[in-house]
């Protein structure tokens, strides 16, 4: 989910 | 992951070893915002308390602690180490003019109410406007040292560079999120009005005149 995308970005 | 991103990420990385390498190199913090410095700690701080509880990859955990590490390093010297030379009267943006519309933003625009969320979107609005007390400080001296242009500039590359990337991922898998996308443009924008009012400084510069 988006949530865990965002865990990918600085 | 994509190159944009790794770019933006190296990018970002250069801009904040050319300050701090400045600051060891010469001792002096002359014409350096402190508070812009101190804001992008409390950013990091916030935004990577998640550091040891979410893993995504040794990546993202290795560029967290190396961004985390240079900004404390960079807040230490202007504060600490080479404090004598910290231009406290020009360094005069009230940072709490910040902090606290970022900290309601924060709690009421978080997608889910949760602590880490909360933490994180008002970490992402801190960032947008982490260099206005550094853009005062120009002004008000009308001086711009040359490192600070080299790192806004690299600042301004990284922040193009994920905009193009959430745009990349849009496109691949049909999802942004609206808040990232946002306070991005937003500050590009700080970083482009920068240039824009510093035109005729840096020209001057380039002529060989004034170089600070």
């Amino acid at each position: 989910n988006i949530i865990s995308k965002r865990h990918d970005e600085l | 992951m994509d190159i944009l991103q790794i770019f933006g990420d190296y990018i970002h990385l250069l801009g904040m070893f050319i300050l701090l390498m400045k600051l060891c190199l010469t001792r002096n913090c002359g014409g350096i915002s402190g508070k812009t410095q101190l804001l992008n700690a409390i950013v990091f701080t916030t935004r990577y308390m998640n550091l040891t509880t979410t893993y995504a990859s040794l990546y993202i955990t290795i560029m967290k602690i190396i961004y985390i590490s240079i900004t404390y390093c960079t807040v230490l010297s202007i504060f600490l180490f080479f404090r004598k030379t910290y231009d406290r009267e020009r360094d005069a943006f009230r940072m709490e003019l910040l902090i606290l519309p970022c900290a309601v933003l924060g709690l009421f625009l978080t997608e889910y109410l949760d602590t880490m969320e909360v933490f994180w979107t008002f970490s992402v609005f801190l960032e947008a406007v982490s260099i206005v007390p550094q853009v005062y400080m120009v002004s008000k001296s009308k001086q711009v040292e040359s490192t600070v242009v080299s790192y806004i500039s690299c600042l301004g590359l990284y922040r193009g560079c994920y905009l193009m990337h959430w745009l990349y991922t849009y496109l691949k898998l049909g999802f942004f999120r609206k808040m990232s996308v946002a306070t991005g443009i937003i500050q590009l924008i700080f970083y482009c009005d920068f240039f824009a009012r510093n035109l005729p400084i840096l020209k001057q510069k380039n002529n060989g005149k004034g170089f600070e």
